[in-house]
């Protein structure tokens, strides 16, 4: 694993995230799961709680975006990029996004699963970076998995409790 | 510094992205020349990915390149 230049972390204990827009390829509710879902795989982890808000500016803002969405990072449409997400800190930080040009799935089957992508670039909204172990979430690059069997790996674990430190009851 | 497209093996559309791919990717604050050469960065992909260091293009790399990805840089200091 590793961990962000100069390793920006969050100090508060309750981090705040808000769901900005959504992709028609998933019910939105689908991807309001999946969102909770990629989030609570850190927090089991970590003596960080996330909370929702719905109006606001949260810690973390999500959203699908397409092309040039306004942070120089414009993205490619269908293929290569799939979506990026910025390190802890005010305005921009920890906000995370996808690019709307993908096929977005919430499965096996073609497209790109949502969960491991969520839960890959929530890591880097908590400050991780990219991991150079293959099986770990962090490595840079996407494979289609089945989201029964997803989760961290010792790896991921380990990096995000060198910045966190263990929940009490782990 | 470039890298040599000839001892690549790999097309001139391939070429222009793997470059794309390593200014995008492999990122250096260091105003030094040798730390911004497409050769430095490229033997930093390989060792990221744990593939021989070779600093030479190659179809097997160019695949690596072509991958779905996360847009945030493997390598920024």
């Amino acid at each position: 694993y590793s961990l962000m230049p100069d390793s920006p972390k969050w100090h508060s204990r309750e981090v705040t995230y808000r769901i900005m827009s959504y992709t028609s390829d998933l019910p939105q509710f689908k991807v309001d799961q999946i969102v909770a879902k990629a989030l609570r795989m850190w927090s089991k982890q970590i003596p960080l709680k996330f909370r929702r808000v719905r109006s606001g500016t949260a810690d973390i803002m999500i959203g699908f975006a397409k092309g040039d969405h306004g942070d120089s990072l414009p993205f490619d449409g269908p293929g290569n990029t799939l979506a990026h997400a910025f390190a802890p800190g005010p305005g921009l930080g920890g906000d995370a996004h996808f690019d709307k040009d993908e096929y977005w799935t919430d499965g096996d089957g073609p497209g790109v699963n949502f969960l491991h992508a969520a839960t890959h670039e929530f890591g880097h909204s908590l400050g991780l970076g990219h991991s150079s172990d293959p099986n770990a979430v962090m490595y840079p690059t996407y494979g289609n998995g089945n989201p029964e069997d997803f989760r961290l790996t010792e790896d991921d674990i380990e990096g995000i409790q060198e910045l966190y430190g263990k929940r009490d009851d782990l | 510094l470039p890298l040599s497209r000839e001892a690549a093996d790999v097309s001139a559309l391939q070429w222009e992205q793997a470059q794309d791919y390593l200014r995008k990717f492999y990122i250096h604050d260091s105003k030094a020349k040798e730390a911004n050469s497409l050769v430095v960065k490229l033997k930093e992909m390989q060792k990221f990915f744990g593939l021989p260091v070779t600093g030479k293009l190659s179809p097997q790399i160019v695949e690596l390149m072509q991958k779905p990805r996360c847009g945030v840089p493997d390598v920024a200091k």
